[in-house]
C-alpha cells in the first residue's frame, strides 16, 4: 500500500458516498446514468468475487471490495426501487452492447490466464474503464449537470488519476508492472479529460457544469 | 495459475 493508492481508494469511496448523499437529500436520481450504475454492479462482482476462492490479501482489501459490492447494488435500488419515478430512462441512451461487447473480446484475448475466473477478471478491469461513458454521454446530451454530480464525477476520475502514479510507485519499488490494468486505467483517466477541464475552470469557480455549445 | 501482478489491489 502506498499514500497514492490509498488516497485514490478513499476518493473512490468518497465518490459513492456523494452519490448516495445526492440522491437521499434531494430525493431524486435526476442526472445519474441507471446504466453506468449497473455496469459498476458488473465491475464490482466480477472483479471481487474472488473473495470466494482467492487467496486473503488483507482485512482492508475484504472490506473494501464488500463495501463496493454492497453500495454499489444499494445504488440501484435507490434508483429503480425507492425514487424510481425520478429516473428517466429517455436520456440514459448509450448502447450497452457498444461497452459490454469490446469487454468480452478484449478479455478473451488479452488476460493472464486463459480460465473461466482470469478471463472475468480482465473482462471487469476492461468494462470499469468504458462504464463511466453512459453517464459523460448522458451529461453531454443534458449540456449540464447539478453541482453535487460533478463533484461525484471527480471523485471517480480522481480514484483513477491517484492509481497510475500508485503504478509508477510500485514499478519503482516492487518492480511491478501490471500492463493489463495500467492501460485500462490510462484510458479510463484519459475520458475524463474533458470533464475535469470543465470541472476546474467553473464548477470550482462556483459556477454552474455547463457544456460549450 | 498465473495473475495479474495487480490483483491485489481494488
Amino acid at each position: 500500500m502506498n499514500i497514492f493508492r490509498l488516497f485514490g481508494d478513499l476518493s473512490h469511496l468518497a465518490s459513492i458516498l456523494i452519490l448516495i448523499h445526492k440522491i437521499q437529500t434531494s430525493r431524486s436520481c435526476r442526472g445519474i446514468s441507471f446504466k453506468t450504475q449497473a455496469l459498476y454492479v458488473a465491475v464490482f462482482v466480477t472483479r471481487y468475487l474472488d473473495l470466494l476462492y482467492a487467496e486473503h490479501v488483507s482485512i482492508y482489501n475484504t472490506f473494501m471490495k464488500l463495501f463496493f459490492i454492497g453500495s454499489s447494488c444499494y445504488i440501484l435500488y435507490l434508483m429503480k426501487v425507492r425514487f424510481r419515478p425520478t429516473q428517466d430512462p429517455s436520456i440514459d441512451t448509450f448502447r450497452l452492447e457498444y461497452l459490454l461487447g469490446p469487454s468480452v473480446v478484449l478479455a478473451l484475448i488479452f488476460n493472464y490466464t486463459f480460465s473461466f475466473t482470469e478471463v472475468l477478471w480482465a473482462f471487469s478491469i476492461y468494462l470499469e474503464a468504458l462504464a463511466i461513458l453512459p453517464q459523460l454521454f448522458m451529461l453531454q446530451r443534458t449540456g449540464e449537470a447539478e453541482a453535487i454530480t460533478t463533484h461525484y464525477l471527480a471523485a471517480l476520475g480522481a480514484y483513477r488519476a491517484l492509481y497510475i502514479p500508485n503504478w509508477l510507485y510500485r514499478y519503482f519499488s516492487e518492480g511491478t508492472v501490471d500492463p493489463i490494468a495500467v492501460v485500462a486505467g490510462i484510458v479510463q483517466t484519459g475520458l475524463y479529460v474533458d470533464f475535469f477541464y470543465i470541472y476546474f475552470t467553473k464548477v470550482l469557480r462556483g459556477q454552474k457544469f455547463e457544456l460549450p455549445a | 495459475n498465473k495473475r495479474s501482478p495487480t490483483h491485489d489491489e481494488l
